[in-house]
């Protein structure tokens, strides 16, 4: 088992963010930028982390990411259960340090009665006062994704019970590289004390939550705030649904290469031999007709062989030579 | 704008990450200030610029005029400045990377 000392450089002591009770105070003006539902601790603490890294950049190789997990809760076997999905993690983003954060309270057992002797009638029976506060032990397994497994232990903690409520910090790099490793990136954690939990756990502003402190090796590459940041194309037609993955593109228009419809061998001017589509009879076109004003809207020309099939019947009535000057006629002739 | 120098300076540009719809995801900042690089790296340059040695070369050999369509050296940033960006993820867990070269300290022609 895994029996990780609590290391007093935690991030989270660093962070002096140890004994926070109430995100809600903590947060002030930020919480509009978190959004309603994201007003709890892990977003007190990464906004904290967020200004610390503002004031003063990094160290080279002292991380230059950190990502927040938070858990989804499920109760198996009448046991909170927090399951972590770690997939979003990059690749290129090297594990330095990774905790967890939970909020604990004592937990003093409930005075019981002891059922006492009847030696004497009404005897009042006593009530046992509460024993010591019961340890707690986290639990943590690694599993791939859709497996039904419980998954594999990769650590156990006892904890040791904390004189009033408050928010602790446990180091477990070498478990989620180790699950990393394996390919395990679903992580769970359950706190168990042995006794059974009272009534169904719901989400809370004090579910636990983890964050890895990482290197991601490809930050410095070209680009690389828009490989994490660019999530749709910018010139896409309005608002990209959030639903839809990024980058996806569900812009209608369709992108045409502008390519020439038909060789450009002959000098007629396209669109005047053909008939216009309504136009049932063969009508013979006269010069005067076709040139109604200087500029003709060009018709879409027909294929290749029909305009050849058309341009036999239609040659004699309404083929079109250009007519140029007699100045520029006697010159083509002298030539 | 226009009272900018003519020569290879830095000047102001705010982003707003609304601006380039990136604001839905990025928590804070919702704008920063980026700066950018314009001017002339027309011979002779002066030191404010910064010129790198090909720079140099490259503007008298333009000023010179053997070599027919040589260009300007180009006005860019020199030294840069990291920014930290608190976003969103896909799952809409809360990221914190400090991406480098993100705003322009000193623009130099190179």
């Amino acid at each position: 088992s895994h029996t990780a000392p609590v290391q007093s450089n935690t991030p989270a002591a660093a962070d002096n963010l140890v004994g926070y009770k109430d995100p809600q105070r903590f947060l002030g003006d930020a919480a509009a930028a978190l959004g309603p539902g994201a007003q709890d601790m892990v977003a007190v603490h990464m906004l904290r982390l967020y200004e610390k890294y503002s004031r003063r950049s990094p160290r080279p190789g002292a991380g230059n990411t950190v990502r927040s997990f938070r858990p989804t809760l499920e109760v198996i076997n009448q046991k909170a259960v927090y399951f972590f999905n770690l997939t979003s993690m990059q690749d290129s983003e090297m594990i330095l340090t990774a905790t967890f954060h939970f909020y604990s309270e004592p937990r003093w057992p409930q005075a019981h009665e002891v059922p006492c002797k009847q030696r004497a009638k009404n005897t009042s029976c006593r009530l046992l006062p509460p024993g010591p506060p019961s340890r707690q032990h986290l639990l943590f397994r690694s599993l791939s994704q859709n497996t039904a497994t419980q998954g594999l232990l990769r650590g156990a903690m006892a904890l040791a019970p904390p004189p009033r409520g408050l928010w602790q910090a446990k180091d477990i790099s070498s478990m989620v590289k180790a699950a990393r490793r394996d390919g395990e990136l679903l992580l769970s954690a359950q706190l168990d004390s042995g006794e059974k939990d009272h009534g169904v756990p719901r989400p809370s502003p004090h579910a636990p939550y983890i964050l890895i402190y990482a290197n991601d090796l490809a930050i410095s590459e070209p680009n690389s705030v828009a490989v994490t940041l660019q999530r749709y194309d910018p010139f896409q037609a309005g608002d990209p649904d959030p639903g839809t993955a990024p980058n996806s593109s569900t812009d209608p228009r369709v992108r045409r290469a502008t390519q020439a419809t038909g060789p450009l061998q002959d000098n007629e001017l396209p669109g005047l031999d053909e008939r216009p589509a309504h136009a049932s009879h063969t009508q013979h076109y006269h010069k005067q007709e076709l040139w109604p004003s200087p500029f003709r809207a060009l018709k879409p020309r027909a294929g290749r062989k029909d305009r050849r099939k058309k341009g036999q019947d239609l040659f004699v009535a309404s083929s079109q030579m250009l007519h140029f000057d007699e100045k520029t006629m006697q010159k083509a002739r002298r030539k | 704008q226009w009272d900018e120098p003519r020569v290879c300076s830095r000047r102001y540009l705010k982003v707003d990450f609304a601006d380039i719809g990136w604001n839905e995801w990025i928590i804070s900042p919702k704008s920063f200030d980026a700066y950018y690089c314009a001017g002339a790296c027309e011979f002779p340059m002066p030191k404010i610029v910064r010129p790198s040695n090909h720079a140099t070369i490259q503007s008298i050999v333009r000023a010179v005029g053997i070599v027919p369509g040589i260009p300007e050296p180009c006005c860019v940033p020199d030294k840069m400045n990291s920014l930290g960006v608190l976003f969103l993820d896909e799952n809409r867990n809360v990221v914190l990377k400090v991406y480098p070269n993100m705003s322009v300290e000193t623009c130099a022609c190179r």
